[in-house]
């Protein structure tokens, strides 16, 4: 899991059966004492596998919706809920977005780009099983790749015991995310980034591709939001290559967040 | 699949905020200038703890538990 606080903006991702929407409330209020107001709050997740694990207000996302009202100041109007779908009901992508009249200031030319993988390769995920002592983390960034997905990044890993690994990159304004649980039979890993589209578009094909490689996942959802469509073109180019084929499209209009477009993509050959 | 295991699915909450934009500490730390324990406080409620950090002229990121 992973917590990014910027000046006016702040982010929670959270896995396992935490709580996370508990914290809106809080975070409001803190913000409050230093003179800050709430304008903006996007809420997205993947299907669970284990959703009769998820406790309140998780149960499930019109819950979920329910609850984040609940704890929203009414000066946050514009709101809209979404469940988009893929051919397979195990592979949707939930979003909830809202905005005050006086608008979020997400910048025009960014985007986030939210990758899901499943069933990872099983040698390369037994890369993530702790064996070694303080330096773990390091050495997993290392052996697995993960470290050259962005040379640039400063890298803040984590391993855990007796299995898993997280890690933060930090370059510049924009950071960079993994979260991998490493399990036979529940494989999962993450990968999230933030780019611009004003990048060398050839740089977010090879980011993408550089991340997927570290895994060999059987299936790969991504979601990108952007206020400009031409992100996810990008995506395509970026797992073909790999022997992912595009299964499922989906594209939603948030006026707030801007575009969420939705894909899956399965191994055309383990 | 297994009947039951780790979670890895994540949620994930992006909340935006403004202020006064004549006001420096707003532009340049803002939220930044929350308390290490009153992130931790929040953490607790949702059921989590840092357990790694970093930061940079921009911004702090934290590696979570769970």
């Amino acid at each position: 899991s992973s917590l990014f606080v910027y000046p006016t903006k702040i982010i929670i991702k959270t896995c396992g059966t935490t709580q996370l929407l508990k914290s809106i409330r809080p975070l409001i209020h803190l913000a409050k004492n230093l003179g800050l107001t709430i304008c903006g709050c996007r809420y997205t997740r993947g299907t669970f596998i284990f959703p009769k694990s998820q406790p309140f207000p998780h149960i499930n996302f019109k819950q979920e919706v329910i609850y984040i009202e609940e704890n929203l100041p009414n000066n946050l109007c514009f709101r809209k809920a979404s469940v988009m779908p893929s051919k397979n009901p195990s592979y949707s992508w939930h979003v909830f977005s809202s905005a005050s009249d006086n608008g979020v200031h997400f910048s025009d030319g960014e985007f986030t780009v939210e990758v899901c993988m499943t069933e990872l390769d099983q040698v390369l995920a037994r890369k993530f099983f702790k064996t070694g002592g303080d330096s773990a983390a390091k050495e997993m960034t290392d052996l697995t790749g993960i470290g050259n997905i962005n040379p640039r990044a400063l890298i803040c890993d984590f391993v855990f015991d007796p299995c898993g690994y997280s890690m933060n990159g930090v370059d510049g304004d924009r950071y960079s995310t993994i979260h991998v649980t490493p399990e036979d039979g529940f494989s999962y890993a993450s990968f999230e980034y933030v780019g611009s589209v004003y990048d060398d578009q050839d740089d977010i094909v090879e980011t993408l591709k550089k991340a997927v490689q570290v895994f060999k996942p059987a299936t790969v959802s991504v979601s990108t939001t952007s206020h400009r469509r031409e992100v996810w073109t990008r995506v395509a180019h970026a797992m073909e290559p790999l022997g992912l084929k595009c299964r499922s499209f989906a594209m939603d209009e948030f006026s707030t967040a801007g575009t969420v477009v939705f894909q899956t993509f399965t191994a055309a050959r383990r | 699949m297994a009947v039951s295991g780790f979670e890895g699915f994540e949620k994930r909450l992006e909340l935006h905020f403004f202020g006064d934009d004549n006001d420096p500490t707003v532009t340049t730390m803002g939220l930044r200038l929350l308390d290490f324990e009153s992130l931790e406080n929040v953490l607790r409620v949702v059921q989590c703890t840092v357990v790694s950090a970093v930061g940079n002229h921009f911004f702090d990121a934290y590696v979570l538990s769970e």
